[in-house]
């Protein structure tokens, strides 16, 4: 990627991170639609041999040899036998039967969270700079999990169980799929088989956002990614025939258009369909629309693919504009046409004018890549938000990285829209999602692994998570994209990923596998379904009292039965630095609830576990039914927080 | 439709396997035979989960199901990319 190293502080902090050895024996794992090995991103100049624990290899099929891996695509297979069966044999005519990306996902996370450096990146000019992984001196190992027509579960437990094996250190998974409860849901089965092995598993929360309990990956064994944006844009006005304009943005390279007012037209009066409007496949009238710029709305099939109908229309150009679902957030697209993406409210104005002026007409201007843009960074409006469908009181998403226009590496089997239309190949590309989110947060978790070899998954996300930030420099809480309003735990968790500030977190919330079975005998879960997900026979203690607010989870997720009472949370900290004295520090957006925490300090030696209690009590619900708060431990220099989310 | 078969991951309990049997490997494949004259194992996982992954009628993941040392059949699910 060509701006999140910068953002996240990666350029100056070069020297904070291991440059030898210790990263460079890190491997990151990707389950995916598999890699372009020729990307410029997977290059191993540099690397030295392929570390030791390494038990992976590459596997042959459709235009993949062993030969295609090197020092830092170390491992690449594929896993077709449960979509084979479910949809018939692949046809190779269209998708590789091998490790090889046809689809480019699987490029863009694998490259973003371990990329080589490639300088001289961009998409037609745009986004332009030296681009890197996360983890650049990491080793890359692809696990092909999704085709054409989709990802399955056995699958992608296949993938699982070989990178088990392989010895992966960090799994990254970009991909999630309904809301099953934790023994029926095969991504967070295998996780927890990871997690016992000492791997640390990244989710992608999902693009359900803004609606809330919209979240995917749950377990609280998986560290679950939403989406933030960058302080990167690509702006592309819309000047209307009556003096009007208006900010969008878009990806847009090719023919220009000319430098007169065109005519412009609303999709919905140049078709015969009810959802004209929405620019799909067959319904726009060529009649209507050749020679024009068409005003199209969000929803139903991909933004690119409107331009692409408008493009076989006739049409010279298209403004898509958001809707309800979609508020003022603008993701830019490569479309194969000129066209710009407007928010809701431009996108009101701009009808209105089609609606009233008679001969309407308008112009769009592309002015190519800014930075600097603020606030920086914004909750993505499609991120997907808690609470936690399944447990309300584990906090997802655990916290935000960067998944708004990421340019990252690209399949050259398809063009940058993914369309088959679109003949155009690219190196790199700019695409949005938790998808993008993911495979940051992947990078950063193996950099701080090997920066602290010793750390547990846990305890490396619980560095990532307790450093993670909140606000702005001036102060300001970050903002949500979808209202404009400040973003809530429920859509930001912890806070935007800091990875210098993660390297030396100062104390972490640390977890074993144990932990985690007595979470899930919290759960009340049955000797058989425990077994299910732990592989093992467990008894829950009858004699013990198991609480889910007892899981030494780095947040806090309050969940009150009625209006009034208290609710008590256990946890305990390790110090992962030097001797030092922390105090507590609670703050809460709502009257209604009184936090007390015993001890409020705790002087911790080298290495010391300390445990304290936080106990909430509620004198009446919020007419909201949520209020928000958080809880931070300090020493001075170090800041341990923790986001608090109160449900009644 | 009550022959349409459609793909389960079998989770087993590796612990209750028979003693008549040397290796977990036989052990799954005799259960699913006693289910399934047709059924072909898909995958063995040995890490991720202890089990594997079959073609099933509802009828046979029932009768499977059923089996000791069987956890649980539950249908492929399709998982998207976000």
């Amino acid at each position: 990627t060509t701006r999140t190293p910068l953002f996240l502080g990666l350029d100056k902090s070069s020297d904070l991170f291991p440059a030898s050895d210790s990263s460079s024996d890190v491997i990151v794992g990707v389950l995916d639609t598999g890699v372009w090995p020729e990307s410029k991103s997977f290059d191993d100049t540099g690397l030295g041999p392929v570390p030791s624990t390494w038990k992976g290899t590459c596997e042959t099929g459709t235009n993949f040899t062993a030969s295609n891996c090197n020092r830092k695509l170390i491992g690449a297979r594929f896993f077709a036998k449960g979509y084979e069966a479910m949809l018939g044999p692949i046809d190779v005519t269209k998708e590789s039967k091998s490790p090889r990306d046809d689809d480019g996902h699987g490029t863009h996370t694998a490259s973003t969270a371990a990329g080589s450096v490639v300088t001289g990146a961009s998409l037609f000019g745009y986004a332009q700079g030296t681009a890197r992984g996360m983890a650049t001196r990491a080793r890359i190992a692809a696990y092909k999990v999704c085709w054409i027509g989709g990802c399955f579960s056995s699958d992608i437990l296949a993938a699982i169980d070989r990178a088990i094996l392989d010895h992966v250190d960090v799994l990254s998974m970009s991909l999630g799929g309904g809301s099953s409860d934790y023994y029926r849901d095969s991504v967070a089965i295998g996780s927890f088989a990871a997690m016992e092995k000492g791997i640390l598993i990244s989710c992608s929360a999902g693009n359900a956002g803004p609606s809330p309990s919209s979240l995917s990956n749950v377990a609280p064994w998986i560290t679950t990614v939403g989406a933030g944006t960058l302080d990167r844009d690509f702006p592309a006005f819309v000047s209307l025939g009556n003096g009007l304009n208006f900010s969008g943005v878009s990806l847009y390279r090719g023919n220009a258009l000319p430098d007169s007012p065109l005519p412009f037209v609303y999709a919905g009066n140049a078709s015969n369909a009810t959802n004209g409007n929405l620019c799909m496949v067959g319904t726009l009238s060529p009649e209507k629309v050749a020679g024009k710029i068409v005003l199209c709305e969000r929803g139903v099939s991909a933004r690119v693919q409107k331009g692409a109908v408008v493009k076989a229309a006739g049409g010279l150009g298209m403004v898509l504009a958001n809707t309800a679902a979609n508020g003022e957030e603008l993701v830019a697209d490569a479309h194969l046409l000129p066209a710009t993406a407007v928010g809701e409210k431009a996108g009101d104005a701009v009808k209105k004018y089609l609606f009233t002026d008679a001969k309407p007409t308008v112009k769009i201007d592309f002015e190519g890549t800014k930075v600097g843009i603020q606030p920086s960074p914004v909750v993505a409006a499609f991120s997907s938000r808690g609470p936690n469908g399944l447990t309300q009181q584990i906090l997802k998403p655990d916290l935000i990285a960067p998944g708004v226009n990421i340019l990252a590496g690209w399949s050259r089997a398809v063009g940058p829209t993914g369309l088959a239309v679109d003949n155009r190949r690219v190196d790199f590309n700019i695409i949005s999602g938790t998808s993008m989110s993911c495979p940051h947060v992947s990078g950063l978790a193996a950099l701080v692994k090997s920066a602290h070899p010793e750390w547990s998954p846990a305890a490396v996300r619980s560095a990532l998570m307790t450093t993670a930030y909140t606000a702005y420099k001036n102060g300001q809480k970050l903002q949500d994209s979808a209202t404009g309003k400040p973003s809530t735990p429920f859509d930001h968790g912890s806070g935007h990923v800091d990875p210098v500030a993660a390297l030396n977190p100062g104390l972490v919330y640390d977890l074993t596998p144990e932990d985690y079975l007595g979470f899930l005998c919290a759960l009340n879960y049955t000797e058989g379904e425990i077994q299910s997900v732990a592989r093992r026979n467990f008894k829950c203690d009858a004699g013990k009292a198991y609480s889910v607010t007892d899981l030494n989870y780095p947040s806090f997720g309050v969940v009150f039965e009625s209006s009034t009472g208290a609710v008590k949370h256990t946890r305990t900290l390790t110090n992962v630095g030097p001797a030092a004295t922390f105090k507590a520090s609670v703050t809460s957006d709502s009257p209604l609830v009184k936090v007390s925490i015993v001890p409020q300090v705790l002087s911790f030696k080298e290495g010391e576990k300390k445990s304290y209690t936080v106990t909430f009590t509620s004198s009446g619900a919020s007419p909201h039914g949520n209020a928000f708060g958080r809880l931070e431990w300090t020493d001075g220099k170090t800041v341990v927080g923790s986001p608090i989310s109160i449900s009644w | 439709s009550a022959n349409k078969k459609t793909t389960y991951i079998v989770h087993v309990a590796k612990s209750q396997m028979p003693e008549s049997f040397e290796h977990h490997a036989e052990w799954y494949a005799s259960s699913l035979k006693s289910v399934s004259e047709s059924a072909e194992m898909l995958y063995t996982y040995e890490n991720a989960i202890h089990g594997y992954s079959t073609r099933l009628t509802e009828e046979e993941a029932r009768l499977l199901e059923a089996q000791d040392g069987v956890l649980a059949v539950l249908p492929e699910t399709k998982y998207e990319l976000h």
